[in-house]
């Protein structure tokens, strides 16, 4: 079973058309093994992204250069992912 | 074990709970709801659809959920639906109505290989499961396969894509199956897709930023529907075509569905509570489910009241 330990999802909200371009340019970046949950497409949509453990530095760094602003929606992926199968095994039993 | 009553709705539930649960419910409302099988999936897995129907020869209203795999509220939100419109039946004088009119077909798990592989192996599986020749990755996007605007802008030619809108229009067998239910049927007056998560209601199209002939239409109930759905927890959507409130997207089905001939296309993104993404928890479906209800009803009664 593919395990997603130490991944985060950081939400990016930009602010301008080319805060957008440098997310996009994100997406092409295929180094870093960006997953998309929402892409950027405007400044009123925020944009989700599932950021591998390995490439959390690069990634705030690369955030961090350009005062793109961000939150962590989800700081451990799989802790999630571990509650909601614990979740699923209780209701089965009951 | 499985009977409607005992299933916990505020649960999410694999696929074989959610076939044996349908059995039940059929079971429990025979005069109303029948089962039946649209095709198989890529992996030979049956795609069962349930047909609300009070009358034959009737007009038609299609609603789809999980078409992707990973968007587990959205399929949770199908069997909490399906119960509502099965009990409601009778009570509900709008809904008695309409069902005394239309027939309602509802596909809980449009895909139901990805579904299972989202409980057994990825989490976070999008696509189906079958296998592109020449590559080391596995599946198509379901929702860029339909052969509307196909290969176009928003869809990705790369087989390892989340996007990848597969080797040619209705290559998925989860897509012909529904294509072939829907065009053999021949009177289906809406087609409705459930996804999750953004908060959006939207029409097509997604293959193109023009506005579609019926727009101003579409725009109007959606909104009203927009409305009712904030009405329960304030939950706020934004309403427009594909292109222009999220990004352009080729071979969607409801661009295909609307120019098949069914007006009243829509689809919907579940709620998002800004936390959890994909995994939003289950004690959140019941809430979700509820909300939307409000939304599809309003979609079905407007078509209800507007034959075309």
């Amino acid at each position: 079973q593919r395990l997603f330990v130490g991944d985060q999802v950081i939400r990016i909200n930009a602010e301008s058309e080319e805060q957008i371009q440098l997310l996009q340019a994100l997406e092409t970046q295929e180094e870093w093994e960006l997953e998309f949950w929402r892409r950027p497409v405007s400044t009123g949509l925020p944009v989700d992204v599932r950021v591998p453990r390995g490439s959390l530095e690069p990634v705030r760094s690369y955030l961090l250069a350009h005062d793109l602003p961000f939150s962590v929606l989800i700081s451990n992926l799989q802790e999630l992912l571990n509650e909601e199968k614990a979740e699923m095994e209780r209701n089965q039993k009951l | 074990e499985l009977s409607t009553r005992s299933i916990n709705f505020a649960a999410y539930h694999t696929l074989d709970t959610i076939y044996s649960w349908m059995d039940s419910l059929v079971a429990q409302h025979p005069g109303l709801v029948t089962k039946e099988e649209v095709g198989r999936s890529y992996e030979g897995r049956p795609m069962y659809v349930l047909k609300f129907s009070t009358g034959s020869d009737r007009p038609a209203i299609w609603i789809d959920t999980g078409i992707h795999a990973r968007e587990w509220v959205s399929q949770a939100t199908g069997v909490w639906t399906a119960n509502k419109i099965a009990t409601d039946y009778g009570s509900d004088a709008s809904l008695t109505s309409l069902l005394n009119s239309m027939d309602l077909y509802l596909l809980i798990v449009a895909n139901p290989d990805g579904y299972v592989y989202t409980h057994t192996r990825d989490r976070m599986w999008r696509k189906t499961r079958s296998v592109n020749p020449g590559s080391a990755c596995r599946g198509v996007d379901p929702n860029r396969n339909w052969d509307a605007g196909f290969g176009g802008p928003g869809a990705s030619t790369n087989p390892c894509s989340d996007s990848y809108h597969g080797p040619a229009a209705h290559s998925e067998v989860e897509v012909k199956n529904v294509v072939d239910l829907i065009t053999s049927h021949g009177n289906f007056k809406s087609f409705i897709s459930v996804h999750a998560y953004s908060q959006l209601l939207m029409y097509p199209y997604g293959y193109s930023c023009s506005h579609v002939p019926d727009q101003p239409e579409l725009d109007s109930v959606g909104r009203a529907a927009a409305q009712k759905l904030a009405s329960l927890y304030g939950t706020s959507y934004r309403v427009g075509n594909i292109c222009n409130i999220i990004y352009p997207a080729s071979g969607g089905s409801i661009d295909w569905s609307y120019d098949a001939g069914i007006k009243y296309s829509f689809a919907l993104e579940l709620r998002d509570t800004g936390r959890y993404g994909f995994l939003l928890p289950a004690s959140q479906i019941v809430p979700t489910a509820s909300e939307t209800w409000l939304a599809l009803k309003h979609i079905m009664e407007h078509v209800r009241d507007h034959p075309y």
